[in-house]
């Protein structure tokens, strides 16, 4: 079977599926200071998975209004940077109007995707932790 | 503040792949 070092090199998606290559990204991000990117990726699936708790309203809706406080809205957080004016308005909206929705941050959570797929992740590829490990 | 970040944090576990 491939050794999973190099199952992490084929997609983002095989690095993020794997306990040990997360951690190791996490520890690159660190160093970049940009683990906010993971940590909000990780945060909007996680989101999306409360869509299965039925009468948890009410948590969902300070799950949603924690994850927009600490990502979108202070601008100058990595996260923020990253993601489209129309995208953070979109969520700021769905927060102001309680419409909590389930899918509610997966254009932002696609925006980071695509920056981490396009930036951080070759760029980890390249780094001394992955090599070294 | 900090019944917010355990929040965030479960939420964020709740995400990450099970150890196979």
């Amino acid at each position: 079977p491939t050794p999973p070092y190099l199952k992490w090199a084929e997609s983002l998606h095989s690095l993020l599926d794997d306990e040990d290559g997360i951690h190791l990204f996490r520890m690159f991000l660190k160093q970049e200071e940009c683990v906010d990117m993971l940590n909000f990726w990780f945060a909007c699936s996680g989101f999306r998975k409360q869509e299965a708790n039925e009468g948890y309203e009410e948590k969902k809706v300070k799950l949603a209004k924690v994850i927009y406080k600490k990502f979108i809205l202070d601008n100058n957080g990595i996260v923020s940077r990253q993601i489209k004016p129309a995208t953070k308005s979109f969520i700021k909206d769905c927060v102001m109007k309680l419409h909590i929705d389930p899918a509610m941050f997966d254009q932002a959570q696609t925006e980071i995707q695509t920056i981490m797929e396009d930036n951080t992740y070759p760029l980890f590829l390249k780094s001394d932790i992955y090599l070294e490990y | 503040i900090d019944s917010e970040d355990d929040l965030l944090q479960e939420c964020i576990s709740s995400a990450m792949p099970k150890k196979k």
